[in-house]
Order: C-alpha cells, then structure tokens, then sequence
C-alpha cells in the first residue's frame, strides 16, 4: 500500500491565541491547507517527492502570509534576501541558493542547483545569473515588497534607537517581532 | 521560513526550505535554511527534515542531519530523534524553534520548543491536519 505523505511547516516563534485573530488564524490554516493540497496532489497522481515539496514550497512562496518570497522579511539596507535549500532522499544530492533578491520562486532555483549544475550552493548575483540563464523567473526586488515587512523593520530599528538613548529599556517584542521569522531568527 | 517534506509512491523521500532570513540581517548573514545538513537533509534510508528558528543554533547543531544520524546509528524512530534534538540537545544551547521530519515508513514528527509553529500534514488517504500552536 502506498505511504504518500506530506508534511509542511510555516515558521515557528512567538505564536499564541493572544497574539492571532480569527482572520488571521483563518488565513494561515487556509493557505497551509492549500499549499497541502497541491503537494498531494502531485504525490497522489504518482509524482515524486521532489515535485511535490516544489509545488507545495511555491504556493508558500508566493503568499505574503510566510516569511519566504512574497512574504519576506527585511534587511538592515531594506532589502528582501531570500535562502533556499532542496535534497533528493534517493541519490542524496542537494542543491541551495542564499542571498538572492530578483528571483520569484527561490526553491525551483535551488533545484536547477542540484539537478543542472555540478554544485550544491551559489550566493548573490551568480546564484541570480545561474537562474536567469536556467529560465527561472526573475522579478524586480519591489515584488518582494510588503507593507507589514517593512514596517516591521522600522519598528526594530526604532526600537534599537530607543535602546541605544536609553540602554535600561530593552523595549519589548510583540507577536510580529519575535516570531522567528521577525526580528531574531532566520 | 517555509519547509516541506514528502515520501511518494517509490518509497523516496525529499525536503526543501526557503526562507527570507532575518530582519534588520547586516554582513549577508546566512541562517539555516540554504545549509544541507542543518536546515535540510533527506536520506531514503533514515528522514526527510526541515528546520526553521534560530538559524544560528541549528547551524552549530547540525539538526537536520543530526536526525538522521540518530536514526541511522543509534536505531531511534523518527520522533524519538527529532524530539532528542529539537527538545533536548537545541534546548540545553538555546536555540528555540522545530522541524519537520517524516521517515520511509510515512512516520511523522513535528516538534517545536517556542510556543507555536505553523505546521500540517496530509497522509495517504487524503486525512490531513492543520495546527499552529501547542
């Protein structure tokens, strides 16, 4: 009998029913359920694991929900910089990008890595290269682009002004800030 | 940061990850998540895992292998080595957030050590579960 499974995950971090409204919760089980489904179906018509964590990466990817393409955060210099990594469980080969800003779909570049190159990682523009001469889509850094990203980013950098004039307030996190894909963690 | 993994008809398993970092990052900082071993490893012979929180931890523990490697020569089930690392070995560093793990037999962990993380799954026969916190 076949085992065909999936399983997905959207960041981790200060998460709790406080700190989520019903729309906001709704949003997010929608959009992981989505993303769910269209991995499945690619497994449940006899696609390979590959395919299906592609699928399933990219409709995250593209909802600004997540903190990877669409929804990515921001740098200090207000850039969008998006990481993405791909393994083959059979063959074990893998493929990785980091640091890139004009590529749509992170992870279909990060297999091109693994499958039309003889390396594992490229970074910065070469990766971009790598991707523009491979066919994948590339986009101006504005369609990384979100309102709430970037003011996230300004509320940090207030904060950390406020910390260095008055070094006692180590200020405080709200939800947006301190899940790991806010101000801390990658 | 975003992860999937999957185990298809033939038994092969696969992970991938993608992420936008970290706010307010400097110096192309590079977390977890584009490092084989650390934000992602597949294996036929043991998981397929993805990892996202505190890229810096995950980094210096080598989770995702790290899972794998328990499984493979100490004989843990998926789930007794994703929580030994995530719970235990990433808890005693510091290093907050969860993985993904599935193994050849359709087995699935998903640990976290924050208070929540976005996370589902969907089995064989399409029965499937969405959850955020813990």
């Amino acid at each position: 009998m076949s085992r065909i499974t999936l399983v997905i995950h959207g960041g981790a971090g200060t998460i709790t029913r406080k700190s989520m409204t019903p729309e906001k919760e709704k949003a997010y089980k929608d959009k992981l359920n989505e993303a769910l489904q269209v991995g499945y179906a690619v497994l449940k018509k006899g696609g390979s694991s590959l395919d299906a964590v592609e699928a399933t990466i990219r409709i995250m990817e593209d909802s600004p929900l997540f903190n990877a393409g669409k929804g990515a955060v921001f740098t200090n210099a207000g850039k969008n910089e998006l990481d993405a990594s791909i393994m083959d469980g059979k063959t074990l080969k893998a493929g990785a990008i980091a640091g890139v800003t004009t590529i749509k779909n992170p992870i279909s570049t990060a297999r091109m890595v693994m499958e039309k190159s003889e390396h594992v990682l490229m970074t910065g523009k070469g990766a971009e290269q790598f991707a523009k001469e491979k066919g994948a889509e590339i986009v101006d850094p504005s369609y990384f682009y979100t309102e709430q990203r970037y003011q996230q980013l300004q509320k940090i950098k207030q904060e950390e002004k406020t910390q260095l004039d008055h070094s006692e307030d180590k200020g405080s996190l709200d939800e947006e800030q301190s899940i790991f894909e806010g101000k801390k963690f990658g | 940061t975003v992860g999937a993994v999957a185990l298809d008809q033939f038994g092969n398993l696969a992970a991938a990850t993608s992420t936008g970092g970290m706010t307010n990052k400097r110096y192309g900082r590079v977390g977890d998540s584009p490092i084989i071993g650390a934000g992602t490893y597949a294996d036929n012979q043991t998981c397929a895992v993805s990892a996202t929180g505190h890229g810096e931890y995950f980094i210096r523990a080598v989770v995702a292998y790290d899972v794998a490697a328990l499984m493979a020569y100490k004989g843990l089930s998926v789930k007794e080595a994703a929580d030994e690392v995530v719970m235990k070995k990433l808890v005693k560093m510091g290093g907050e957030g969860g993985i993904i793990a599935l193994d050849k037999n359709g087995n699935i962990a998903m640990p976290f050590n924050s208070e929540g993380m976005y996370r589902g799954y969907i089995k064989a026969d399409g029965t499937s579960e969405v959850l955020i916190y813990k």
